[in-house]
């Protein structure tokens, strides 16, 4: 039988363990090992690894506790603006978007840009309009409201810093203002 | 940022990768997730592979490919090429992250420079892996 595997990530970065509650380390344990389970069985089905990493990503985007999809970090504007990309090996082909908003799960809108169009990267409102065409879900912009980010967000534009999603820790004593 | 690496039972790998991107960016900035090459890439003869960190880091190296490449072309292992590319090349160059990969054998790097990244995997029957910190 030929073997099947996945792997997946959820952000790198400076994490402090003094930062991560019992609670929510269990939380991002628990995300991650049903993310991973649930591509395994799309593969333990006979499923394609294009599903299978499909499906994984969104799983992960739908869970707040990630930098993607619902769990966004804020733009200094405060929005989100969302990119994503996928690449099939069997084939070469790929697709991705950047910069687009409200998009549920974007991993998916790169799937589209890959399977209906004849680009590679569509961005902004261009993928946004194209991806009303295709059928994928957007959401309101409260969906992507998470107060954790909101904090991460204020203390970044306070120091006029940019910051990796994992790496803008909110220390106990920090006063924002 | 979170991505995804597969390999099914026909023999075929997939990548996957999305973001929020930064914490305050500017600009409409975008960082390697959709940039073929930089975050994201997968080729049956070499390996998948999704990227996490600094994205301009990962785009002046083009992380993704470069790992490919150095299994192409120099005979890496896929372990040997992520430790080569996050821990030499994109360690001296300041960029801080790391990178999931996977090949047609079923073999799987997690390979980061920071003091954490977010991972789990699973191979066959294999016990499922998940991991936070170094």
């Amino acid at each position: 039988m030929n073997p099947i595997a996945i792997a997946i990530h959820g952000g790198a970065g400076t994490i402090l363990r003094a930062l991560l509650t019992e609670e929510k380390e269990r939380a991002y344990y628990q995300a991650l090992q049903d993310a991973v389970e649930k591509g395994h069985q799309i593969l333990a089905k006979g499923g394609s690894a294009l599903k299978a990493v499909e499906e994984t990503v969104r799983e992960l985007e739908d869970c707040i506790l990630f930098n993607a999809g619902r769990g966004s970090v804020f733009t200094h504007q405060g929005e989100h603006e969302l990119d994503a990309a996928i690449m099939c090996g069997a084939t070469g082909m790929a697709g991705a978007v950047a910069g687009v908003r409200r998009v549920r799960n974007p991993i998916t809108l790169a799937k589209a840009v890959m399977q209906h169009s004849e680009h590679v990267l569509l961005t902004g409102e261009g993928a946004e309009n194209f991806g009303h065409q295709v059928g994928v879900a957007f959401e309101p912009e409260e969906y992507f409201f998470d107060a954790f980010r909101y904090e991460q967000w204020q203390a970044a534009k306070a120091e006029d810093s940019i910051k990796l999603d994992h790496s803008a820790p909110i220390l106990p004593d920090k006063k924002l203002g | 940022t979170v991505g995804a690496v597969a390999l099914d039972a026909a023999g075929n790998l997939a990548a996957a990768t999305s973001t929020g991107g930064m914490t305050n960016k500017k600009f409409n900035r975008v960082g390697d997730t959709p940039i073929i090459g930089a975050g994201t890439y997968a080729n049956n003869a070499t390996c998948a592979v999704s990227c996490t960190g600094h994205g301009e880091y990962f785009m002046r190296a083009v992380v993704a490919y470069d790992v490919s490449c150095l299994v192409e072309y120099k005979g890496l292992t896929i372990t040997e090429a992520c430790l080569y590319v996050v821990q030499e090349k994109l360690k001296k160059q300041g960029g801080e992250g790391g990178l999931i990969a996977l090949n047609t054998k079923g073999e799987i790097a997690l390979t980061f420079n920071s003091e954490g990244m977010y991972r789990a995997s699973k191979r066959n029957d294999e016990p499922t892996y998940v991991g936070i910190y170094e």
